[in-house]
């Protein structure tokens, strides 16, 4: 299929299962297509996903929903995965609020991936500091929920899922890696050990994995480094 | 094409396997 049919497609006020298999095809076809297939996909391919994101995420959740929601964050991950596409994605406004609102302990699987999207993000080379866009988005985020703004972080560590945990520890170390002041590395470890991820850190300590050990390690030697320039 | 694919896959190993963070302690 060219990508002008899915946009058709997308067009199309889809939902449940037709929209499920739409997506799940179209991911396929952003990941094994070249880039010009993407390009065409382009800027109106990426704001028909966005914007059926947040209509599944304002929606009540149904778990076919979820599903919908989790194969967009797929797509997304797709589309970036060239220059061209991850520059239409840093360009829209609505990119990262989106990612950080698919944030969500309640659904382990989904969170993996928009963290680590995320993640990826925050260590980009770029001009404009990606990693306070995404600190900007989370903060507005959950302030909406009115809770304190790592607490998704906290509650996914505190998930049985060791995916998770180590998706939440990275982003945690690519947000405070790539501040540039000291202060603001400890003021966002100190909030973090503060919210509990101090009693986390115990637990996960000792769990046998390579990921969460690799993320692990980044976070303690960080920290020592800052306490020395400090 | 093939220095502008892949872009996230590259940036999500170096993260996974903390090369990432490396580069940036040097």
């Amino acid at each position: 299929k060219s990508a002008m049919m899915y946009i058709q497609e997308l067009k199309s006020d889809y939902r449940d299962t037709p929209l499920l298999n739409c997506l799940e095809s179209l991911r396929v076809s952003l990941n094994n297509n070249p880039v010009s297939w993407v390009q065409n996909f382009g800027d109106e391919g990426l704001a028909l996903l966005l914007n059926l994101l947040r209509k599944l995420q304002d929606e009540e959740q149904s778990q076919i929903g979820t599903k919908c929601q989790h194969e967009i964050i797929r797509c997304l991950k797709a589309f970036m995965n060239n220059k061209h596409g991850l520059k239409s994605m840093l360009e829209s406004a609505e990119g990262i609020p989106l990612l950080v609102r698919s944030i969500n302990p309640k659904v382990p699987h989904m969170m993996v991936d928009a963290v680590k999207l995320l993640s990826a993000i925050s260590i980009l080379e770029h001009p404009e500091n990606l990693h306070e866009r995404v600190l900007e988005a989370i903060t507005e985020e959950v302030e909406k929920q009115d809770i304190e703004r790592f607490q998704p972080l906290l509650t996914g560590m505190n998930n049985s899922s060791i995916a998770l945990k180590g998706g939440c520890m990275q982003l945690i170390n690519a947000l405070i890696s790539r501040g540039e002041e000291l202060d603001f590395r400890i003021h966002i470890r100190s909030e973090l050990l503060r919210l509990g991820l101090r009693d986390r850190l115990k637990e996960v300590r000792n769990i046998e994995n390579e990921e969460l050990r690799v993320q692990l390690m980044v976070f303690d030697e960080q920290a020592e480094d800052d306490f020395e320039d400090l | 094409e093939g220095d502008e694919t892949g872009v996230m896959d590259c940036l999500m190993e170096a993260l996974q396997s903390g090369a990432a963070f490396r580069d940036r302690r040097k």
